[in-house]
């Protein structure tokens, strides 16, 4: 049964995309077998991935409305163990369309409880924000990983995220817990990171991945070239701070 | 009548907040009128400028909803000729109750057109969605401004923005135009925001403002003081290009 983690956080710009691509493709090089689901319309994963949207025949929309499985919505990408399915510009009416519907949170669930899926580890990668996209995501997890922008406004808005993933695990999916926080876009040079980065550690401890990923240009230029900062450029401390991530979840599966 | 500007990018963590902020406080210091509405549940313009969501009597959601006039629930800021509507949690749950209603795209315009306000201009910080609050205050504004970061992701979700606009132009909103797109984060460090730039400015021409707003850790820093930048560092580079910012959009007055 595949380890389903939805990289959340309502806060924009965070790292979400940066990081479910990244985490998936070390985990996909240390031989696990790993699916990327493209939950935001925006499609960022989908295109630094190098997949085409529109290519795609059917899509993240196609399987949270039923209309396709998700084995029919596999896309192969360039790297071995990694497959994506594709984001739809149509994800951005989903707030609308379940309003009307019974049980609007379990599209996604009902998807994935439909066939076994011969993955080691799902990701879902999220937008910016708390709506049906983000929740049904939630439902079908099993563990949620947080970036967190080593900024102050990044700061604000996580005491509403934690209380958005308890209310999931009480009335909806008791399976979910907090997988981990992962401190993103920290930048040495400044005083703020540092007082970000302590502040989140005295607040959420050890669930606080011990990685932290620096802001690093090299990792900002990647998805120009749809690819992973791992295979864009291997030695930046970007992939590095990826490739050690990667190890202490896979440090995490031996706890399961 | 006031000048009523969006300012939206579904892209999250470009700058939305903190050009609205700063461009609202840089028009109040030039003598403006000047009311920001915080549409975003995430409430982080109403944070940063040291007002507490919790102790507004009224708020952008019970505005949103008809519970409450937007004079009765402007809150006055330290700054002169500055005032806010602090931002609401409950903004988080308009796409679903709108979806039941008829003409969900006018709820925010309905409460601007119920009585005269006496403000120049009113900015509108909105989420990172194209959601019915973001739709609500494209069909309210008169011109939409768009914080474009130098980045290679910033670029894809543009044209997709652009497509919203226009749908909301022809469809409920005859007189929205595109006030500006703002450059932001920009690190003459890397070649990849001059590259960003000089897309965005072959692309989009002269609706493209002059002034760049470049990366500056003083920025990010003035939110933790609850202070826009011009108050907290006057003479850093990001104040100073909000400055010029507020001088550009001062002369498209004239040409209204
Ligand atoms: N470690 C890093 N160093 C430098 N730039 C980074 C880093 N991580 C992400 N970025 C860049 O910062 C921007 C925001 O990152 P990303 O798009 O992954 O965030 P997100 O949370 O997925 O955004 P959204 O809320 O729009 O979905 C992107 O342009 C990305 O390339
Ligand atoms: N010119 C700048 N230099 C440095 N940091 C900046 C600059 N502009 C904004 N920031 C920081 O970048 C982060 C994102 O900016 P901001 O929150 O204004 O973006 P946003 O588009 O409003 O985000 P969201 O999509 O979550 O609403 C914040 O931490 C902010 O302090
Ligand atoms: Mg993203
Ligand atoms: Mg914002």
């Amino acid at each position: 049964k595949p380890y389903i983690i939805a990289v959340s956080n309502q806060k924009g710009g965070v790292g979400k995309t940066t990081t479910a691509i990244n985490v998936a493709t070390a985990l996909a090089a240390a031989g696990r077998k790993v699916l990327l689901i493209d939950l935001d319309p925006q499609g960022n994963a989908t295109v630094s991935l190098g997949v085409s949207r529109v290519k795609a025949a059917r899509n993240a929309y196609d399987v949270m409305m039923g209309d396709a499985t998700i084995s029919s919505a596999i896309i192969w990408t360039k790297i071995p163990n990694l497959s994506v399915i594709a984001a739809s510009k149509d994800l951005a009416g989903v707030d609308f369309e379940l309003a009307q519907k019974k049980n609007p949170q379990f599209y996604l669930k009902k998807a994935f409880d439909q066939e076994s899926l011969a993955y080691d580890y799902i990701f879902i990668d999220c937008p910016p924000s708390v709506g049906m996209l983000t929740v049904n995501a939630l439902v079908a997890a099993r563990g949620v990983m947080i970036p967190v922008q080593c900024e102050y406004l990044a700061l604000e808005g996580l005491a509403d995220l934690m209380k958005t993933v308890e209310l999931v695990h009480r009335n909806f999916n008791h399976d979910l817990i907090i997988q981990g926080l992962v401190l993103t876009m920290y930048d040495g040079r400044t005083g703020l990171s540092e007082v970000v980065a302590q502040d989140v550690r005295s607040y959420f401890g050890d669930k606080v991945y011990k990685t932290v990923i620096p802001r690093n240009v090299r990792v900002s230029e990647a998805p120009s070239h749809g690819k992973p900062i791992l295979l864009y450029d291997f030695k930046s401390r970007g992939s590095q701070a990826y490739i050690g991530l990667a190890a202490e979840i896979l440090k995490q599966e031996v706890k399961k």
